[in-house]
């Protein structure tokens, strides 16, 4: 900011007294933390999320891949984790909603997203999974069956899965809900756990503001 | 780059510590507490333009420009104390959607001032 005088202030060394010096870097700071967030505002926190849930996530978080060098014009990267807020259950399924807030107009690009849960199985016994990707129908209609995998849990813990260019998409659009279908025998004793800390969650990187490559052939 | 220190006058770094809880920002910033941003504070008279570190060729073009047209000859411009390496701020927070969100915010933390 310069003075009246046209000078910068970076030239004309300190013209304020200490306290509002203070005052306008503790502004600068925020303002400058805002921007390279593309946030207008600092956020206000809907739900809260319980300690043991950001226990068990920050053990999940990891850097970006090491020896990535940093392109230009790479944009700005997120990992993003969204907890499931639980949409209509019952015995046999169970719906997770997950909300993503768009970072910038430009829209995000994810590069990879992942969906974490937790599974009580009695001993010795292994389950089938059926995971279904739900979107919207035209026009905003009810959700219909976008794709669906099946996957063998074979003991009590956390599952992984890789989600694919349908959740992904859907993540994009801010909105993506995921069915957990219990298959088999087994399906009535085990049991997809959703307490605070076994919630549900999906892991995404997430890439703002890179210049789209243009692929010459 | 060079830490203000005492009395100093001549372009430096000053140390700044931004404490999140000070600002009220450590509900939605889970990590760090704070960061040191610094800033760039002093003089830069014009025979130590474009100076120091690696500038140091622009440094000695310039001082050879104004042994050239003498110190009155040259141009009111002036040369400012500015950074001349920042460091980007790994931040770990929660969107409006109660999302936990991990990023590295780009030139966030000043490592060295330095006179255009």
């Amino acid at each position: 900011t310069s003075r009246a005088d046209g000078q910068c202030l970076a030239c004309a060394g300190p013209t304020l007294d200490l306290e509002s010096q203070r005052e306008l870097l503790l502004d600068l700071a925020k303002r400058n933390i805002l921007d390279k967030l593309h946030l207008s505002q600092r956020p206000t926190l809907s739900r809260p999320v319980s300690r043991a849930a950001l226990r068990t996530v920050l053990q999940r978080l990891h850097g970006p891949p090491q020896g990535v060098l940093p392109e230009a014009d790479r944009g700005q990267e997120y990992e993003i984790i969204s907890f499931a807020q639980t949409g209509l259950s019952n015995v046999n399924q169970t719906r997770l909603d997950f909300y993503f807030s768009d970072r910038t107009a430009g829209g995000m690009e994810i590069q990879q997203a992942s969906l974490m849960f937790f599974v009580q199985l009695p001993p010795n016994t292994t389950q089938t999974m059926k995971v279904r990707i739900l979107v919207p129908g035209p026009h905003d209609t009810n959700l219909t069956l976008a794709t669906q995998h099946l996957l063998e849990v074979d003991a009590s813990g956390w599952h992984q899965l890789l989600l694919g260019p349908e959740a992904q998409a859907a993540c994009s659009q801010r909105h993506l809900t995921l069915e957990l279908v219990p298959e088999g025998q087994v399906a009535q004793s085990s049991v997809i756990l959703g307490g605070a800390a076994h919630r549900p969650f999906v892991a995404a990187r997430v890439r703002v503001g890179g210049k789209h490559r243009v692929r010459r052939r | 780059g060079i830490n203000c220190q005492g009395g100093s006058r001549m372009c430096c770094r000053q140390e700044f510590f931004v404490d999140f809880r000070e600002i009220g920002w450590h509900d939605w910033i889970i990590q760090p507490e704070g960061y040191a941003m610094n800033f760039c504070t002093g003089q830069c008279p014009l025979h130590v333009a474009g100076m120091p570190g690696i500038a140091a060729s622009f440094h000695t073009t310039v001082f050879n420009l104004l042994k050239a047209n003498t110190a009155a000859g040259a141009t009111g411009g002036g040369s400012c104390c500015v950074p001349t390496t920042r460091r980007p701020l790994s931040l770990l927070y929660y969107d409006r959607d109660s999302n936990i969100v991990k990023t590295d915010i780009p030139d966030m933390v000043v490592e060295t001032c330095g006179c255009s």
